[in-house]
């Protein structure tokens, strides 16, 4: 007895969301922040942050199909997290690590933190 | 899975939801 382990499946799923993501296919969550609004998955969103857990596995909150975000949560930042959820890439421009950190941080997105954090560290000893 | 007759398969494990119909 054994087992065939397919390598690759986690990113063949992950590409899948994103697919279903660009074409608007079983989005079923609007995020707004300060007048912008970005559509997404649930079950993406809980998988990757702990704030959207909170809210999702809140009887009260789990149907919500609209989350209005603090507005001082910076809608770039926001837009780079999630990027981030639905690809593993996460986009560092200098002038908008210190914003996506912040943001990280608000959506309870510890180890994404604590790698910006690092960056930040990184591009100040060099 | 690691370890007991595990075989690795490296190519795609499910469809590609194409960018458009």
């Amino acid at each position: 007895d054994g087992c065939i382990q397919f390598t690759r499946h986690a990113g063949d799923v992950l590409l899948n969301f994103n697919r279903l993501r660009s074409r608007n296919i079983l989005m079923d969550v609007t995020i707004q922040i300060d007048g912008q609004r970005f559509c997404a998955h649930r079950a993406v969103l809980v998988a990757c942050s702990g704030l959207f857990y909170s809210i999702f596995t809140d009887p009260l909150k789990s149907n919500l199909s609209a989350i209005s975000l603090d507005p001082t949560v910076d809608p770039d930042g926001f837009a780079i997290l999630l990027d981030f959820m639905y690809t593993s890439t996460l986009t560092l421009k200098d002038s908008l690590v210190l914003v996506t950190m912040n943001t990280a941080s608000y959506l309870q997105m510890e180890h994404v933190v604590d790698t910006c954090r690092r960056f930040i560290k990184s591009r100040e000893q060099s | 899975y690691e370890g007991v007759n595990t075989i690795k398969e490296m190519g795609r494990s499910i469809h590609e939801i194409p960018r458009q119909e």
